[in-house]
């Protein structure tokens, strides 16, 4: 009972930040996010532990370089749009 | 063990 389909998750920073770590995985396409924080921004927007990223506000990054990605969301302010994916669906 | 291979990790 898992939804493998790109959740398009707009996540409202709070007081500690967006509320999940990115993560690269040597030698391995995609990027992925885990340590969501339970009750927290990226939680309440709907995402998972071990979700893969594809969209910062729209813009692909599956192909972006590990730091461009997470200064696109640093510099995205005070609310960002995220589409993920399950690891399973990739 | 995916742990062991995370190479950049950031909290966002």
């Amino acid at each position: 009972n898992v939804n493998h389909k790109p959740r398009v998750c707009k996540v409202v920073k709070g007081p500690n930040g967006f509320g999940f770590s990115l993560n690269m995985v040597k030698n391995k396409p995609g990027l992925f996010i885990n340590e969501v924080q339970k009750h927290g921004p990226a939680d309440v927007a709907g995402v998972e532990n071990n979700d893969i990223l594809v969209e910062v506000n729209g813009v692909n990054v599956t192909n972006e370089p590990y730091d461009d990605v997470v200064a696109r969301i640093r510099e995205s302010g005070d609310k960002v749009t995220l589409l993920v994916c399950s690891k399973d669906a990739y | 063990n995916m742990i062991s291979l995370v190479t950049q990790k950031t909290k966002l």
